[in-house]
């Protein structure tokens, strides 16, 4: 038997809003400490990876480990029906069929309730293996948004490059050549900060797209920390206060 | 040119 309330349930229709467009079905962990999901999108350039703490939650109540297959393009229809104030349960008896989803609205006294259909998704146990990274790069998340959108109007490629003074989103196209740098900036104010912590510069390139995907997430923390290693893929990770965390890798561009 | 690698070398059974 697998229950889970959380009291502000705007953050897991933020959350399937985040990774909506990157995974399509998904095998969700149930386990005693809490909930977790890790899927590669189609094109296995990206992988998305989502731990909830059991803490996070108003209630949670997991007998034992399981697996719940669930497409998240109707797990997201399903999250259209709840309103942002709503709570939000879980539930799902052992060998479920179904994932019952429950959303919940003490004011208004208006509860809805959706049986989403489980589906059965055979994939192999692979794991994140542990990695060092030698650039951390903690931005406002916001920040971090506009300059992808806005650099990917004028190339579909950014050059990250990070060393102790700065990082730097360079692009290059028919449009011509820049970049914006960054120098570390702890202003009082927390949330315009950029946090530089380089160990080892790091020079590599990405597709800009991926990262206006991932950066749907930035409703989620008001800081995104990229860390960066060369020859590993770039992780975007999103921490969600109080519950956990949301992390994004991306595959780096290779010149041949 | 460049080409994007893929998530496959890094995301493995282990």
């Amino acid at each position: 038997m697998f229950e889970a309330k959380l009291t502000e349930g705007l953050i897991l229709k933020k959350i399937v809003e985040s990774i909506k467009d990157i995974v399509t079905d998904v095998n969700i962990d149930i386990s005693p400490s809490g909930i977790s999901l890790q899927a590669m999108d189609s094109s296995h350039v990206a992988l998305v990876s989502l731990n909830l703490s059991m803490d996070g939650f108003e209630h949670y109540r997991a007998d034992t480990n399981m697996v719940l297959g669930v497409s998240i393009a109707n797990l997201a229809k399903v999250m259209k029906l709840a309103d942002n104030n709503d709570q939000i349960t879980l539930q799902a008896d052992q060998e479920a069929t179904h994932l019952k989803i429950i959303f919940e609205n003490p004011k208004t006294e208006r509860t809805t309730e959706f049986n989403l259909n489980l589906i059965t998704i055979d994939s192999e146990h692979l794991a994140i293996p542990e990695t060092e990274y030698s650039s951390v790069v903690t931005i406002n998340s916001g920040e971090f948004s506009k300059i992808c959108k806005e650099l990917f109007s004028l190339s579909e490629t950014v050059q990250i490059t990070t060393n102790t003074d700065y990082v730097q989103f360079s692009v290059e196209g028919e449009v011509g050549s820049g970049q914006v740098r960054l120098g570390h900036n702890d202003s009082e104010k927390k949330e315009d900060q950029t946090i530089l912590e380089v160990s080892e510069s790091v020079q590599q390139q990405f597709a800009i797209r991926y990262l206006n995907m991932f950066n749907k997430a930035s409703t989620l923390s008001s800081f995104t920390r990229l860390c960066l290693h060369q020859e590993q893929p770039l992780v975007v990770e999103f921490k969600i206060d109080n519950l956990g965390v949301l992390k994004y890798f991306l595959a780096p561009k290779i010149s041949d | 040119s460049k080409y994007q690698s893929t998530m496959d070398a890094f995301y493995k059974a282990i």
